[in-house]
């Protein structure tokens, strides 16, 4: 048997809102440590690694490890049926293929509840192993994405170049260059405003305006974003989710022909 | 444009 509630459905449909851009299906798997989802984008240069902890659940059990595979438009539109301020509590039996969404609307005198029918995928996992990066920028996950969507006009691609004076996003194409720098700046009162950077060595790396693009789609489920770089790494884009888990996007940086 | 490296080269399949 596995069950999970949570109180803030708004959070899972942002999680959904997030991914849905790069994954058309994913499997959750589930054990008694929470919720994991790790797949790569249909062109496989992507990968999506989620992870809500059990505690982060206003109640979780699962009995038994589960994988639940999962076609996202499909469960798009299960969630489109929730209230912003509803609950849901997702249940499934053990080697079932379907899994059931109830909500329930906060004074308690709505509930609904929908069914949804499993998928088998054939997905793989792949390993990531530990990486000592050269450099890790946390800074407003808004500032991000309006960097990213600004500079997503001049060309296909952006430089993310870090030095110990801050850090600077490029782009350049047929209509010119763009350039955004960005300084160091610690805001103790408004810790979710301050742009810090953690660097071992300078580091510059070009990555697809396209993918960058929509990992900012997972901008609403956290105030800051956390970027890890290392030369020949991918980027690691991170969202952490309050008190439930974390979002992690990662690409390879384009290579230099 | 430089092609993008599928993320298959970077981590293991397990």
């Amino acid at each position: 048997m596995f069950e999970a509630r949570l109180v803030n459905s708004s959070t899972f449909r942002k999680v959904l809102d997030a991914i849905k851009d790069l994954l058309n299906e994913a499997s959750f798997d589930c054990s008694e440590n929470g919720i994991q989802l790790q797949a790569m984008d249909s062109s496989h240069v992507s990968l999506v690694s989620l992870n809500l902890k059990s505690d982060g659940f206003d109640k979780f059990r699962c009995d038994r490890n589960l994988t639940m595979g999962m076609n996202l438009t499909s469960l798009g539109k299960v969630f489109k049926c929730s209230g912003a301020d509803d609950t849901v509590t997702m249940k499934a039996q053990d080697y079932a293929d379907t899994v059931t969404f109830m909500f329930e609307s906060k004074k308690q005198d709505k509930i609904s509840d929908y069914e949804m029918k499993l998928m088998n995928l054939d997905q793989e996992h792949l390993g990531i192993p530990d990486t000592e990066f050269s450099c890790i920028i946390k800074m407003p996950s808004i500032e991000f994405a309006r960097i990213i969507r600004d500079l997503s006009q001049f060309g296909e691609s952006i430089v993310i170049s870090c030095t110990k004076e801050g850090v600077k996003f490029s782009a350049q194409g047929d209509i010119g260059t763009g350039n955004v720098k960005l300084a160091q700046t610690h805001n103790f009162d408004k810790e979710e405003e301050s742009v810090t950077i953690d660097l071992q060595e300078p580091v510059a790396l070009t990555f697809a305006c396209q993918y960058l693009n929509s990992f900012t789609k997972a901008t609403p489920l956290s105030n800051q974003v956390k970027l890890s770089m290392c030369e020949n790494v991918p980027l690691v884009v991170e969202y952490q989710i309050p008190e439930l888990g974390h979002l992690r996007f990662y690409l390879a940086p384009k290579i230099e022909e | 444009e430089n092609p993008q490296q599928p993320i298959v080269n970077y981590f293991k399949n397990l």
